[in-house]
């Protein structure tokens, strides 16, 4: 096959910052917030 | 978030941590150029502060909301090194939840519960607005905090849908900070101004800006909204708005040649020594009219300024606005001054200038300016090749767009053969293309422009082997340029997923048919951390050899003072750390304790001393009047 013309740093997907994390396993808040106790209580 | 403890300093103390891919640094220091350019928010090198944020590379892209005490972790994992995604983190650790995370958000979205991943519909929290102030500021469907409509979804239908539909497409947009992010962010920190955001001007009001016109030159620049010779309309609005749309303009046809009509900026103090002007020109005059631009620099010996040319601006175009950019260097307060200047050629027109923007950022290196862009979007072979370009090291390159996709345009980009090759390093060594699409809004601080950024790693391979960055002559495939001549193009680097046709053909990215792409190709091995040329201002790496030796506890953070290492102790309301290496904990309740037990025992101390002494003096007196008493009897006995 003809080496491919271009190199895709996203893989060819618009992934968004939660797609990301999600697809890494991480259960985060908000899907990208990391929170302090009383956030969490508060939460 | 509610709650003053959870406040930054107007400039942040970070640290870009070694484990951050090269790329994410780089964009990492660009998103902080626009948090300086829209905001009064700063960032400089940790020097020991108490309180700092350290960009990882830790798994995935995450931030805590609002300052917390001590070494707050940020995290900019594999593929978060985009610049969006890097304004939305610090935007959570200046204390922003998520926009539909409001507590009004039901009247402007609804969340559709069934088509969230099961055991993910916490992700959808409301937050009481005693724990989230939303500013006084109304729902924001393009904040760069808002969820996609596709967020956490189980299928293909969207969790999130907005009540005014138009909007559908619009939230989860991941470009700039939108108008009402930096509503809030200013509004939340009290920002006056911002550290490189210096002018902008439409023409739209009378006072032209401050602008004033010369009184050594042969004609005035004259407010107008629109020329018969051309143009019919401003560039602002493109004669949109009836009444409204003007910019200035210099008739080169009434004058004779070598006239020249000066039009000056009011004056300006810089900050940073360094600025981008960036304005639009339009010419229907004559190919051999030009317009020239001045710096008039104001210092103690030069009350009246010294006059010096930047740039000549020759040879323009007849017939389109023209997007320039002029770079300026200049630390003290000074104007700006556009010179018109009427060539020997016959003019029917002039020279026509608007949308100024002054800021001191660093001008992008080269534009793409692609004309006619409606009918290439829709033409079915749908790539777009740049013209070619050398880099600031003099490495060749040419960027692709890809127009096919249905949904995404695609950016790529290439190095080509060139000029220098026999004189570079190759494999092409951390060299950072910024590909950005230019949102033409005429005020820069209201532009949300769409920008990518890729960085060259030498050592990076191909299946069959190659460096990918290799010499092109060596990897790249056979190419021709339009007029035919051969080059070697090697395989672009790049994501199709730069922007959806959709959001290209929204705010101002398309203007007058015309795109523009800013391209900056900068070497940034200097932020390699492991290089010997580490960037001089972080002394972090001093730091960290000192504190080597010393191994702070609980919590403590090792900073140098007078080049020896010391634990600066965490400590809270009504607790502290000390010692050495912050072994002792500490509290008011301790020394409460403290204080009773030493008053009571210094109490009981007097008390005894009293009792003992009260006692010695008793019976010490008793002794006496007994003795004397025995005495004066012996006295008396032999006295009768």
């Amino acid at each position: 096959l003809p080496t491919p013309e271009n190199f895709d740093v996203d893989g060819g997907i618009d992934q968004d910052i939660f797609d990301i994390n999600e697809d890494l396993g991480l259960d985060l808040f908000e899907g990208d917030i990391k929170l302090n106790g009383a956030q969490e209580r508060n939460s | 978030i509610i709650g003053e403890e959870y406040r930054w300093p107007h400039t942040i103390p970070y640290v870009l941590e070694d484990s951050l891919e090269m790329n994410a640094k780089g964009v990492i220091l660009n998103a902080f150029e626009r948090y300086r350019l829209k905001t009064c928010i700063d960032f400089k090198p940790w020097t020991g502060e108490p309180n700092y944020i350290s960009v990882i590379k830790d798994s995935g892209c995450w931030s805590s909301v609002g300052k917390r005490t001590g070494r707050q972790e940020l995290s900019i994992g594999a593929n978060c090194d985009r610049i969006a995604t890097v304004q939305h983190e610090f935007l959570h650790a200046l204390g922003f939840w998520h926009e539909q995370s409001r507590s009004d958000r039901d009247d402007y979205v609804a969340i559709i519960w069934d088509r969230i991943q099961s055991g993910r519909e916490h992700n959808f929290n409301i937050y009481s607005d005693e724990v989230s102030d939303n500013l006084n500021v109304p729902y924001d469907y393009t904040s760069v905090m808002h969820y996609s409509k596709t967020a956490f979804q189980n299928g293909t239908e969207p969790t999130i849908v907005t009540r005014i539909s138009d909007f559908e497409d619009v939230i989860g947009q991941r470009m700039d900070f939108s108008d009402s992010d930096l509503l809030k962010l200013n509004q939340l920190y009290n920002c006056s101004s911002s550290l490189s955001f210096l002018d902008s001007c439409n023409f739209e009001l009378e006072n032209v800006c401050g602008m004033i016109q010369s009184s050594g030159d042969s004609a005035d620049w004259q407010r107008v909204p629109q020329v018969p010779r051309g143009p019919d309309s401003d560039h602002s609005n493109m004669g949109q708005c009836q009444d409204s749309g003007f910019f200035m303009y210099f008739d080169t046809s009434a004058v004779n040649v070598g006239a020249t009509a000066v039009l000056e900026s009011r004056i300006l103090y810089p900050k940073r020594g360094f600025q981008c002007l960036q304005f639009y020109l339009y010419n229907s005059g004559s190919e051999s009219d030009q317009l020239n631009i001045y710096t008039r620099e104001y210092s103690t010996d030069n009350v009246n300024g010294i006059l010096t040319l930047v740039e000549e601006i020759k040879e323009i175009p007849i017939g389109s606005w023209q997007l320039h950019h002029v770079a300026l260097k200049v630390t003290n307060k000074f104007r700006v001054v556009f010179e018109g200047h009427k060539g020997s050629g016959a003019s029917l027109g002039g020279l026509s200038i608007d949308d100024i923007n002054l800021s001191e950022t660093w001008c992008p290196h080269h534009v793409w300016h692609i004309r006619n862009f409606t009918q290439l979007i829709d033409s079915p072979n749908g790539t777009l090749y740049s013209p070619p370009f050398y880099s600031s090291k003099g490495y060749a390159f040419q960027i692709q767009l890809t127009l096919s996709d249905l949904t995404n345009v695609g950016i790529y980009f290439h190095l080509i053969s060139g000029a220098n090759d026999d004189q570079l390093q190759w494999p092409c060594p951390w060299q950072q293309a910024t590909m950005t699409l230019l949102d033409q809004n005429p005020d820069i601080r209201q532009r949300m422009s769409n920008q990518r950024s890729i960085t060259t790693d030498p050592f990076m391979t191909t299946d069959n082997g190659n460096y990918f960055w290799d010499r092109p002559s060596q990897v790249g495939a056979v190419a021709f340029f339009p007029n035919g001549t051969q080059f070697r193009r090697s395989r672009g680097y790049g994501t199709s997923a730069f922007i959806t046709h959709q959001r290209l053909k929204s705010r101002d990215f398309i203007k007058g048919n015309d795109v523009y792409l800013l391209l900056t190709v900068e070497d940034i091995s200097h932020l390699n951390s492991t290089s010997v040329e580490s960037t001089p201002t972080s002394p972090t790496s001093s730091i960290k050899e000192l504190c080597l030796e010393l191994t702070c506890e609980n919590d403590g953070i090792c900073a140098v003072r007078d080049d020896k290492a010391e634990c600066m102790c965490p400590s809270g309301d009504d607790w502290w750390y000390v010692g050495e290496r912050c072994e002792k904990r500490g509290s008011t309740r301790d020394t409460i304790i403290i204080v009773v037990s030493s008053t009571v025992a210094v109490f009981v101390l007097m008390l005894v001393v009293t009792l003992v002494s009260v006692y010695c003096t008793r019976r010490k007196y008793l002794k006496r009047t007994s003795s004397n008493t025995a005495n004066m009897t012996v006295e008396n006995e032999h006295a009768f």
